[in-house]
Formats: structure tokens, C-alpha cells, sequence
């Protein structure tokens, strides 16, 4: 189990070092576990570089800088052991409009995963192959309708502009 | 093995039976505040075997069954199935569909079905442990809880890692 | 003490319930003491009811509710004790855009507190009085930059209708 | 007591010298993810006189000093100042502006100024005692805490109060 897990964090590695820089448009992401420390027992420490800075603690990255890293770290687990589905609630949130753009087009490339995104986001809805709509016509009871998205290609959500 | 649908019925706000269908791709889920967004996202987690009842946003079991509104009377169950396309035979039964369900009562009674048989939530694990579905550690990312990858410490950042292993 | 205490809670309950109904256009919500404990030493207890649901304890609120919830409450605050200034990052961000609207006008009541709200939303930035740009030209160095919001009015950030 | 304008100089991310002028009303700051909104955010905090690094999302006090860039060095002291109208003289100073000051150096020494005039931070939260702009508890929300008021104990709930009153 110790060579297994080595070798989960090595594919993970290998596929988060690319994936964030997919989703950055540059910059260098690592997984770092301490030598001297037993795997079983050791800590698994993230590094983050976004394009253009220098490589500070994961704690003074931005709101969004740290959504877009844990998006790569979930899908770099998901290319290591791929998983039938994927539940996202409002991931999207603290997202400009740039790293929206590119956190629909990384799921895209996911083709055997499912993806059910929650979202508040017309650009993210935009991404959509189907697309549902909860609302509580009736107070307090939930129900599930339809969405006609006016145009689907134009709906994009016009967020302050990166 | 393809997740195909949701069903719930009974489970929070989600008062008379609702099914999801879930074609390949994207499946986007919009509302405005409060319409049950999350409550779907709930009713995954619960019918793959949630047991913390925090992590469901109640204070106790049964909080899952709805609980009435302005115009309705309180339900005493609350149901919801995930169905998964099989025909690929990669899970260990003999049909196209398997149909995972999860029942609770106004007693606190529970229970667990595999296509319509009573099944315990160890059956229901097994079933996927070579999938990974049923390891909710990364394939439910609960709303505002994006970065708990990030902020949690190096060691339970491992566990994740151990999960996926 | 105990009695400048109990009367700033009294208080803060009265514009707590007021701000409450505007922000949801309805509902009832109420702040809570329990009587046999000293007023020193007590909890104080949140009970909100959006409009057309029973009451349910905070934990069950949305997203969505549990931040209009805390605009409110945080309102009440300041209209028992005014302050020259407050400061909101993108407190918007789990909002729907006829919660983004209501947010908005509740803002625009208190002329007395200057806001300085961080936001991705559109249509908040359509209802500031003043609007700065931060960007990062150079890498790793900020600068503010002037806005022209292409026409002010007009820019409404078309979240996913409500 | 109206507050009119925010100047950082070498703190976190601005190495320049900004000003932020806030006229009356509502003022609005965007830009894309990382470019430094919360950092100005984080500016006003300090120079009322934080004292939680974690707060300031660092590890070390001197860590809100910029610490360089692809094209530049790092400097070696932060300045952030904040400006207050005070023609009404509520703030017990003579002078129609009061200006606060604080400063940090690589060394980890820091100082306030009042005006120009070196102070404590016991001064400076005096200053302010009767207008409540120097207690944080609701003066500023951070990213992601808005809804830190429902999520705290009753308890710590009422020392909110307690500081309003
Ligand atoms: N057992 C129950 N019976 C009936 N209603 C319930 C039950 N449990 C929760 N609810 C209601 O469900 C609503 C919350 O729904 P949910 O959290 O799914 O909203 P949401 O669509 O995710 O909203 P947001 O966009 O704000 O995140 C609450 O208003 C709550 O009262
Ligand atoms: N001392 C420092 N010197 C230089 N840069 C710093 C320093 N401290 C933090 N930073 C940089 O500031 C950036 C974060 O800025 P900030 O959190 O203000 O972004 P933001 O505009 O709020 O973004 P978001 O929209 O994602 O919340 C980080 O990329 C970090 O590297
Ligand atoms: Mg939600
Ligand atoms: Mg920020």
C-alpha cells in the first residue's frame, strides 16, 4: 500500500504540474512531500506559482487564484483515477470572466467524466450540454423546469472584464 | 459505467418525485436563491452513503425528509435513487441498470436498495470500490467549499491522495 | 454595562427585522436571548424565515439566504452605531441577480456610511458612485486604473435569471 | 468623520505609491483574479491596527512588505495611510484632516503616526472610540467570510455586540 500510494501521488503530481498550467495559461504547480517522513505518514504540501509572480505560500494566493488551483489538483486526481461523475457546487463564484472561460473549456477535455455544475454564471451555463432549472413556483416546494437559454453561444456573463 | 439519473422524492424541498436525466456531458443546474440547488447536491451525497448529518446541513437524520411548506403537509419518508448505466458489466450485476436507493423514515429507520433489494451501505461501497463513485472526497465539492483541498492540513490532503489510490 | 449591552441588542433587533423583510421582500427574522442567562454571559441566537417557508434553524439557509441574512444583520449594526466606513469583498459572490439588486438598493439607503464593495458582478459596479480598476500590467506589481464602464446603466450582469 | 482617501506604498503587492480617493457614496473596486483588490482590503485592516498575520494571509508581519517581482527588487518597508475629514472635528484633533499611518520595516519594527506625529496604536484606537471605525468586528468583511456572523458561536456573536454598544 505504501508503493500504491507513491505511486497515486506520483500520477497526480504529473498531471497537476500540467493542468495548472493549462488552466493559468502559465506558471508552475508542484506536489512536495518531505523526504525523511515515512510516506504513510507524511504531509502532502501544494506549491503555486500563477504566471508573472513569484513562488509564495499557497495561503497569499487570491480568492480566485486559489479556486483555479484546487480545480487543477481535483482533475489531476480525477486523470489518475478516473471517476464515473462530478458534483461542483458555485465553484465558479469568486471567478473573473477569463478564468471562467477557462475552467469550462479544462471540463470539457474531460470527456468520461459527467459533470453536474451548479452556478449562478450565464457563461458557465453557456458551457452546458444539458441544462436544468430549479425553482420553487409553488413556496417551499422544489421543482425542476425547463431552461430555454435565449441564445446559448451569446449568453455570456458579462463579468467585470479581466 | 455512466451515472445516468437522479431521482428524489421526499428528500428536503424536493416534495413530490423529480428526476434528473444525466446525458453525457455538462449538466448544468441553475435557480434563483434557495429554489434546491444544493439540496440535489445534498441527495448525491446522501444516497452514496453520507453519514454526517452537519455535512447535510441538518441536526439530525431526518431533517433530509421535507418538512412541509406554506400549502403542504409534512411527508414521513424522504427517497432518492441514483441510477447507473451498466451495461458494460462493471459493476458486479447481472442488469443494464443498477439503481442504487436510499430510504429514510420519520422514525429514523433507514435503508439501502440495489435494484429494488434491501442492501446494506457496505453492499453499496463494494459495489464501487473499483470506481471510485463512492469516494465522496473528491467527486462532491460542496458549495463555498472549493479550496478545502488547499486549506486543509498536509495530512488529511493525504488522505484524499489515499482514497484515490 | 449589562444595560448598554441589552439596549444595543434591543436595538439592533428592531432594524435587524426591518432590513431583513427589505433584503427578502418578505419573511420574518428575529435576533434571540435567552432569558435565564445573564445578559453578560448569554448566546445571542439568529432566527430567519424567508418569505413562503417554515421557520428552520440558520444551518438550513441556502447559500444565497445565509448571505442576505448577514447583509442585513450587519446593516442593523451599523444603523444602531454608525461608522464612517465599511468594507465588503466581494460579498455578492453567492448572490442571484434579484438578490445583486436588493443588495444594491439596501446599500444606497445609507448615505452616511461610505461602501467600498470588491465585486466581479456587473451589476454591482453599475450601482457605485465611484469605480477603480486594480490590474497587475507589470507581473506581480499592482496599479490602479480608471473604468469606463461602457454605459453604467445599462451594464447589468444577466446572472441566471431568478 | 467621513473617511476620504487610502495610500499604500510597498505593501503587498503595490510596490508604487497609490492613492485611492472615496468620495462620498459607494465606492467600487474590480480587476481580474490575483491583480490585488483583496490586498487593498487587507491595507485598510492593517493600518487600523491588525495584529493577526493570519489575517493578513501571511505567515510573518513583514510579509505584507513587497517582496519583488519578475521585474523588480523587494523593498524593505510597507506604508499605508488612511484620511479622514475631520471639519466636523469629531476626532479630537486640531486639523480639518487626520491622517493614520502605519509602517512596517524588514527588521519587523513597525510604527503608527497621527498627522506625521509618531503614536501608539492605544492612541490611535482612542481616536476613534467614539466612532466605532476602528473596531473591525463589522467594518470589514472579508473574502469569503460574509457569512461569518451566522456561522460564529452565540458567543462570539455577542462580543460583536458588545463592541457595537
Ligand atoms: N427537509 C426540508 N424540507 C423542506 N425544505 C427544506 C428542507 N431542508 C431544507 N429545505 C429548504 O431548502 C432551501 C435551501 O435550498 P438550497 O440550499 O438547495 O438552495 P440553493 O438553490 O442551493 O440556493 P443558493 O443559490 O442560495 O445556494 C432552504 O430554504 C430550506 O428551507
Ligand atoms: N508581499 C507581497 N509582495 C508582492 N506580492 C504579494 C505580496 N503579498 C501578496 N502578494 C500577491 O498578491 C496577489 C493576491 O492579491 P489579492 O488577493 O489582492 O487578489 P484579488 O484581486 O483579491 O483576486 P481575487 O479576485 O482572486 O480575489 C497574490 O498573487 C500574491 O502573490
Ligand atoms: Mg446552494
Ligand atoms: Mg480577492
Amino acid at each position: 500500500s505504501r508503493r500504491l500510494l507513491g505511486d497515486t501521488i506520483e500520477t497526480v503530481r504529473g498531471h497537476f504540474r500540467e493542468l495548472f498550467t493549462r488552466v493559468f495559461g502559465g506558471g508552475q504547480a508542484d506536489i512536495v512531500l518531505d523526504p525523511d517522513v515515512d510516506l504513510l505518514e507524511t504531509s502532502v504540501e501544494i506549491v503555486a506559482r500563477p504566471p508573472g509572480k513569484e513562488p509564495r505560500g499557497i495561503g497569499l494566493l487570491s480568492g480566485g487564484e486559489k479556486t483555479m488551483t484546487c480545480v487543477a489538483l481535483l482533475l489531476a486526481i480525477f486523470r489518475s483515477r478516473p471517476n464515473p461523475f462530478c458534483v461542483l457546487d458555485e465553484v465558479d463564484a469568486a471567478l473573473d470572466e477569463a478564468n471562467v472561460d477557462r475552467f469550462t473549456d479544462v471540463l470539457k477535455d474531460f470527456r468520461d467524466t459527467q459533470f453536474i455544475v451548479v452556478t449562478h454564471s450565464k457563461k458557465t451555463m453557456s458551457a452546458a450540454t444539458t441544462l436544468y432549472g430549479v425553482t420553487m413556483e409553488e413556496s417551499g416546494v422544489s421543482k425542476r423546469v425547463a431552461v430555454r437559454l435565449e441564445n446559448r453561444a451569446v449568453a455570456a456573463r458579462p463579468r467585470a472584464a479581466a | 459505467t455512466r451515472l445516468t439519473a437522479l431521482e428524489l422524492c421526499g428528500f428536503k424541498s424536493f416534495a413530490d418525485r423529480t428526476r434528473f436525466e444525466f446525458p453525457p456531458g455538462i449538466t448544468v443546474v441553475v435557480g434563483p436563491n434557495g429554489s434546491g440547488k444544493s439540496n440535489v447536491v445534498d441527495a448525491i451525497k446522501w444516497v452514496l452513503g453520507e453519514q454526517s448529518v452537519r455535512s447535510l446541513r441538518g441536526r439530525d437524520m431526518t431533517d433530509v425528509i421535507f418538512a412541509g411548506s406554506a400549502g403542504r403537509k409534512p411527508l414521513n419518508a424522504a427517497e432518492t435513487s441514483l441510477c447507473f448505466d451498466n451495461t458494460a458489466r462493471r459493476l458486479p450485476v447481472e442488469a443494464d441498470e443498477v439503481r442504487i436507493t436510499r430510504r429514510v423514515y420519520r422514525s429514523g429507520e433507514g435503508e439501502y436498495l440495489i435494484n429494488g433489494e434491501v442492501a446494506r451501505l457496505r453492499d453499496i461501497r463494494e459495489l464501487f470500490s473499483g470506481t471510485g463513485a463512492a469516494t465522496e472526497a473528491y467527486s462532491v465539492i460542496e458549495q463555498g467549499r472549493v479550496d478545502a483541498l488547499l486549506v486543509a492540513s498536509g495530512r488529511d490532503r493525504r488522505a484524499v491522495f489515499e482514497e484515490a489510490a
